[in-house]
């Protein structure tokens, strides 16, 4: 048995808004420890990671574990019916096949949990999350993709296109500066990774749930974007770099 | 020529 009640549903379409562009389907893994979700786009060089945690929600009855597969796109137009906060429940029963209240169908999906290391990175940065969407729309209007430079003084932007180049560098800032507009950066030493802009573009959308997004980079690592909800826990993208050969 | 690997070959399975 499931049951899941949050009297804001306006978050969980925010949580929504944010994946469905990268991924089309995936499972809610729900347990006693919260639920979380761990999906690849199609082309299988991004990857998200979501957990919702069960303090975030009003009521979170959990009683085995279950996985339920589903299509976000129905999830998200059936969730467009809810104001933002309207309370939304959430019920499966252990036939598995059905949530109640909104009756959507459950899929099989097969899909393969990957492990991933938390810990190591050889940069990381916290900026505001508004920030870090404006660059990524700015740059992605000129290039395909940009290098994101790592140092000591701050984090820098690169895109090249067809007629011209960009540069957007962000210095980091004092430990007085105000948390919506804070650049910190904790560094071993400086990383340089290319990405592709439209999977970066695609993360930012999940800028309305945290002030701060926090930028992960190692050398021969995929770059990791980070947001942290107040109440709910966290969501993490998860892109390969490319490498010029 | 920009290569790009799987985001699976970074990763161990659970």
């Amino acid at each position: 048995m499931l049951e899941l009640r949050l009297t804001r549903a306006g978050l969980l379409k925010k949580v929504l808004e944010s994946i469905r562009d990268l991924v089309t389907d995936a499972n809610f893994d729900c347990a006693a420890t919260g639920c979380s979700l761990q999906a690849m786009d199609s082309s299988r060089v991004a990857m998200l990671s979501l957990l919702l945690r069960p303090d975030g929600f009003e009521h979170y009855r959990c009683d085995r574990n279950i996985s339920m597969g589903m299509n976000l796109a129905n999830m998200a137009r059936m969730l467009r019916c809810a104001s933002d906060d309207d309370t939304v429940t959430i019920n499966a029963d252990d036939a598995q096949d059905k949530i109640s209240d909104y009756e959507m169908k459950l899929m099989h999906i097969t899909s393969e949990n990957l492990e991933i290391p938390e810990a190591g990175y050889e940069a990381i940065v916290k900026m505001p999350a508004s920030l870090f969407a404006r660059i990524c729309k700015d740059l992605g209007t000129i290039g395909d993709t940009v290098m994101i430079s790592v140092t000591k003084e701050g984090i820098q932007f690169f895109t090249r296109g067809d007629i011209r180049t960009a540069n957007i560098f962000c210095r980091k800032t004092t430990p007085v500066a105000k948390e919506k507009e804070a650049i910190s950066i904790e560094m071993e030493k400086p990383v340089s990774l290319t990405l592709a802009l439209r999977y970066l573009i695609s993360f930012t959308k999940a800028t309305p749930l945290a002030k701060q997004v926090t930028i992960s980079m190692s050398y021969g690592r995929p770059i990791v974007v980070e947001y942290k909800m107040e109440i709910m826990d966290h969501i993490r993208f998860y892109l390969v770099p490319k490498v010029e050969e | 020529v920009n290569q790009q690997s799987q985001i699976t070959s970074f990763f161990s399975k659970k």
